[in-house]
């Protein structure tokens, strides 16, 4: 997206669509979705159900955090809970028609932000990356 | 940093100083460079030397990547592992008196770029979300 002005682009262009985005479904063990987060060397990734709508986000921090016993991480318990146990269901979410300005506001606070539609359908994800270099981009035209 | 116009803002205003910074030492065994990192929650921290010279940085992902054997998470390895065996050493870094656009172009591709004097000496870090919610201020202003 080159020299179009901030106010003209919408989260669609930016956005990293669902078939290149790396997730995890619902009733997966957090043994499955540590091995993703591991091999894909992502810190989070969206979760979705069967049906492909979003559901929520998880990340290393949360499943490391669940099985850190007294003495040692119990990784024995990686195979017993499952993604919807430990998820993040309360996440901030844009629509793909959405302004510049409106996803510059929601990843201040997150690396990325979930992109779905009215029914909630996952159509991909906004990183901060992408907002940083549209904007280092707009700062020197 | 209220209304200032970014080319007049400089590195030091909007960092994170060192003592507010969540860090590790060189000779520390992984065990505890990843307790320091699921405590905090943060996904990747500092490595600074005995002197508090900055050293490189180390994430989760490394530290997980590097015990993860054919079937399982090998965690007995961690004890025996330091934070210099696997840290990332050659990472970018700023000085205090840089300017908002050296700072942005640094963190398109880092979630956090270091910040350190001439002589190397840790000063703190320039995150990604300090120069969002700048430009954020700036868009609006
Ligand atoms: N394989 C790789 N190749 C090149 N650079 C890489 C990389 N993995 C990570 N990075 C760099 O590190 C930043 C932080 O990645 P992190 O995994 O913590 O945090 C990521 C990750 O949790 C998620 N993410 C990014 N791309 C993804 C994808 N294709 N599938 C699933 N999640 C993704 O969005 C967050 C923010 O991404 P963003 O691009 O802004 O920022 C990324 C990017 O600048
Ligand atoms: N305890 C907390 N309270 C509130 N929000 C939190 C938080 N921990 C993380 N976040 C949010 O999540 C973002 C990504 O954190 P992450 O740990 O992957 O990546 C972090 C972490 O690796 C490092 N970092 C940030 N603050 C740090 C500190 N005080 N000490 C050491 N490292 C820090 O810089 C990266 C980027 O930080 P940034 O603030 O731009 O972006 C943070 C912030 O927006």
């Amino acid at each position: 997206v080159q020299h179009k002005p901030l106010t003209e682009i919408v989260v669609e262009e930016l956005m990293i669509s669902s078939e290149k985005v790396a997730h995890v479904q619902l009733a997966n063990p957090l043994e499955h979705a540590l091995l993703v987060l591991v091999k894909s060397g992502y810190s989070a990734v969206p979760v979705l159900d069967t049906s492909y709508k979003l559901k929520g986000t998880i990340g290393k921090t949360v499943i490391l955090n669940h099985i850190l016993g007294i003495e040692r991480f119990e990784m024995e318990r990686l195979s017993k809970i499952t993604v919807n146990d430990v998820m993040q269901k309360d996440v901030p979410c844009l629509k793909k028609s959405d302004s510049f300005l409106v996803a510059l506001k929601a990843v201040i606070d997150y690396p990325f932000v979930c992109v779905a539609d009215e029914e909630g359908y996952f159509d991909g994800i906004l990183t901060r990356r992408a907002i940083l270099k549209q904007l280092n981009k707009d700062l020197h035209a």
